[in-house]
């Protein structure tokens, strides 16, 4: 089945909706079918693609996770922009641990109703399958990163987000082990960075090197620089690479997109 | 016993962290004796006052929580600041929600060692106590607003941290509904705000309108502006307040200071 891409970092405000919604226009305007999840309590991509959380109610992620008999396809919505489906979220969300406590297998509620869709018959599936997820380590990203195949690290270059790299490989070593996931570090994105700022040029040096050094070539060459063009495309519904696609975000977030697509081909 | 005040905000990065930390450090240098209490398992909080987190095992606020019978002193750690103590947090605090599932009252752990703490013999108590909360609305988040008996809400001048404002109502409702909490609003600042942005110069203006309209004269006066002396602060694990005290953000966090005791004052 098709690629699950999930954007995790348990480090608030770096960048993880923003580069998951771009991502997904981005692959949508190369002509791939792309699913976006939003399995964030705040629903934000749902934001980002301008739809009302209100209208999705009894249609979205959270009926998905705490609803054995529910199927994705129910919570599938339109965003209006060709090749480009979401699952929404909504505040429900934040319930999902509780809802769940009792159940066995919980970590694995989105993985099992990606499985079953891909098994019905439903022809045209999706390319790639993209998971906004909130920023914490609850049960929530964890079903994020037991359904995916792949998950990327958006990160500023400040130091509260620096240590969070740190916990990263003990995470998915625990998955790994416990829950049988098989997710695979795609790539750590560098978002909001300020090359004129000597402390952003600092940290992403020493970002490199202590990436290098513990797991390797993954830190993407693009760079997502900090632009107001960016916060502003927010209130318009529509990711910045459609709504300024002239932009240098959206010429980073194009770039990134080519970068995920060569990586995900050498899986 | 003295104010306790939660940095609460779903959103993450709006510098809950940065404003709880710059509030301690600014009351302890006016001869008050403050309490700060790390409940998000990032431990930014504990990193920012320089201490390593790993020191800190089984004295921190992880235990306080999960044991019923480890008192509040004996997680309490110095910070080398004069009048400044810490309970530390630690990436344990994220296994909180499964250890005390089946514990009845577990949203008021952290309220009961408070009561517990200022009923015993302990002769120099605290002027005041902050707790500094993850992005989210867990287990963590309600165990400090059970506990407090205010909240400041730091929030940024964007489209999606405007729209976290709008759940903060009905949590509170809930909160006082349900588990008898007395948590009152003492106020929303705004943080990281760039006065040559028009984006967040708009929105400051539609946050102000729409707060005065729902709950009233909540937003602080005090703006803290971005500026990269903040996040230089962190790597030397020492508040921007006293490793830059001439710097406008010391300034601006000074000036909160001030609201704040009049604030509490008057409630
Ligand atoms: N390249 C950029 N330049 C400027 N601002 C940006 C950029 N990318 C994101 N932002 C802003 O930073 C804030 C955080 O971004 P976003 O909400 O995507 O992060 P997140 O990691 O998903 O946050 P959370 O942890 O709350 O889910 C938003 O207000 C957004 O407008
Ligand atoms: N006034 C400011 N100017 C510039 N940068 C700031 C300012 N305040 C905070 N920051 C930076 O913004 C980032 C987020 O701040 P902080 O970690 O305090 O937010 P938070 O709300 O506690 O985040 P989380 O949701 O992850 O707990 C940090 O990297 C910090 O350096
Ligand atoms: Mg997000
Ligand atoms: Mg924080």
């Amino acid at each position: 089945s098709a690629p699950v891409v999930a954007f995790v970092n348990e480090k608030g405000g770096v960048a993880k909706t923003t580069s998951c919604v771009n991502l997904a226009a981005a692959l949508a305007q190369r002509g791939h079918r792309v699913l976006c999840v939003d399995l964030d309590p705040q629903a934000n991509a749902t934001t980002a693609f301008g739809i009302s959380v209100d209208q999705a109610i009894e249609r979205e992620a959270h009926c998905l996770l705490t609803m054995p008999r529910f199927p994705l396809e129910r919570a599938i919505t339109q965003t209006g922009i060709e090749g480009l489906d979401l699952v929404p979220g909504s505040a429900r969300l934040a319930d999902c641990d509780k809802a769940l406590v009792m159940e066995v297998g919980r970590e694995g509620r989105l993985r099992g109703k990606l499985r079953e869709f891909y098994r019905s018959v439903i022809a045209d599936k999706y390319d790639a399958v993209l998971v906004d997820c909130p920023p914490s380590l609850d049960l929530l990203t964890i079903n994020a990163l037991t359904a995916a195949t792949h998950m990327v690290v958006p990160v500023t270059t400040k130091f509260y987000a620096l240590k969070g790299i740190a916990l990263l490989g003990d995470i998915v070593a625990t998955l790994h082990e416990q829950l049988g996931a098989s997710v695979k570090l795609l790539g750590i994105l560098v978002t909001m960075f300020d090359k004129n700022t000597a402390l952003d040029v600092t940290i992403y040096r020493l970002l490199k090197e202590k990436v290098e050094r513990e797991f390797g070539n993954y830190v993407f060459s693009t760079i997502v620089t900090r632009s107001v063009v960016v916060s502003e495309a927010e209130a318009g519904g529509l990711p910045v690479l459609l709504r300024e696609p002239e932009s240098p975000a959206a010429g980073a977030y194009s770039s990134f997109a080519d970068e995920v697509v060569r990586r995900l081909g050498a899986h």
